[in-house]
């Protein structure tokens, strides 16, 4: 008689919880339904901080991350690889024609995930003057930033500061555009930057009129690209330029998906991150290369000893970032060049 | 995951000679699926 009532009370706990699981993903199918209605009439989801954000904020997400990375590079026997990678390639829309070698010489998932492309996979645009993209991924925002606080939209509603982004001290320009060694760079750098930022000298710059024929007078752009599990994870160099400065945030692992974008304050910039600075033939350039739970460690190829994803340490919010420069004349890296991959875990 | 690019470039209002040609201008909008190599802007 115990025994049967004991199953009852087993298989009813599990009807439970497969009816609440259901119940979950029911409502996560119907506001994505109401979210696509939404952006086809061309209405903006606005930002709003919910409960599930909160709940995020408990987890241990760092844990929970490198547990992701041990258990996506478990070696996965040769005859299982083709099978598993194409079941990640059915869920995530990956393009595996694409992949460098066949897919049962990617000894892991992990392998597989930050795998490159075959040659000529990606052709750079041809025209000298064009930025391209260092990603695939989608769009989300970009533009200029034109008020003095330099604020990037991270969804309607809800923008946050590039200079937190990028750091709090910014490299200092005394004009504006006078084209700068990497000499004056790091001189500049080396001095107390607390007195005036670039980023009102150069939207100031507009107003100072230095000799028109003598240089352009430059704006400060931004372009948000968000990478989905299923695109291809490596970073490539969007310019020429010199890399003089890299960042790296050791922040949180919030997911990035469209959801987490809605919900949670600040993501980009809680985020565990690494921050490339330099400049290329239009004045400064930055790249901001920002993990998520899922894909937690990033990989400089131009600093391979740099690592990321660290395990838990006492995290100050207003932690300053672990700076290196590149001495003595930065890193030269050309359009297109690889500079980094994302990792799982 | 996600990559944010924050650099400088010429605005309408430069050089007197090619003013229009050398402002930058973005070429995708929001929502497009956008691949390595692939201009963002000129």
């Amino acid at each position: 008689h115990r025994a049967h009532r004991n199953f009852f009370m087993v298989s009813g706990a599990t009807m439970a919880t497969i009816l609440m699981l259901g119940i979950l993903h029911a409502r996560r199918l119907y506001e994505d339904r109401k979210l696509k209605v939404m952006k086809e009439k061309g209405i903006e989801p606005e930002f709003s901080p919910d409960a599930k954000a909160a709940f995020l904020k408990l987890l241990p997400l760092r844990s929970i991350s490198r547990f992701w990375g041990l258990f996506t590079g478990v070696e996965i026997p040769t005859w299982l690889r083709p099978i598993v990678y194409r079941a990640w390639a059915r869920a995530f829309h990956s393009d595996l024609e694409e992949a460098a070698l066949p897919l049962d010489g990617y000894k892991s998932l992990q392998e597989f995930f930050g795998r490159t492309l075959k040659d000529g996979s990606r052709p750079i645009d041809p025209d000298p003057h064009c930025l391209v993209s260092p990603v695939d991924g989608t769009v989300l925002k970009f533009g200029e930033l034109r008020e003095s606080a330099a604020m990037i939209d991270q969804v309607k509603g809800f923008s946050y500061s590039a200079t937190s982004l990028l750091g709090a001290s910014p490299f200092l320009l005394e004009d504006g555009c006078k084209d700068v060694t990497d000499m004056e760079y790091h001189e500049a750098r080396s001095k107390d930057s607390g007195k005036r930022s670039w980023w009102r000298i150069s939207f100031a710059s507009p107003k100072v009129r230095l000799p028109k024929t003598a240089c352009p007078i430059r704006g400060v752009f931004y372009c948000v690209i968000y990478l989905k599990p299923g695109d291809y994870h490596r970073v490539h160099s969007p310019v020429d330029w010199h890399v003089f400065l890299r960042r790296h945030f050791a922040g949180h692992l919030f997911p990035v998906n469209e959801r987490a974008t809605q919900t949670i304050r600040n993501l980009h910039i809680e985020n565990e991150r690494v921050v490339l600075e330099g400049q290329w033939d239009e004045g400064f350039m930055s790249m901001a290369i920002i993990g998520a739970t899922n894909v937690g460690s990033i990989k400089l190829f131009i600093e391979p000893e740099l690592m990321t994803n660290r395990p838990k340490r006492k995290l100050l919010q207003t932690e300053p970032p672990e700076e290196r420069r590149y001495e003595p004349r930065g890193m030269k890296l050309k359009k297109g060049d690889e500079v980094a991959v994302f990792n799982m875990g | 995951s996600t990559v944010v690019l924050v650099f400088q470039a010429p605005v309408a209002g430069s050089t007197e000679k090619d003013s229009a040609s050398s402002e930058f201008k973005f070429s995708i909008r929001s929502g497009d699926r956008i691949r390595v190599g692939e201009a963002i802007g000129r």
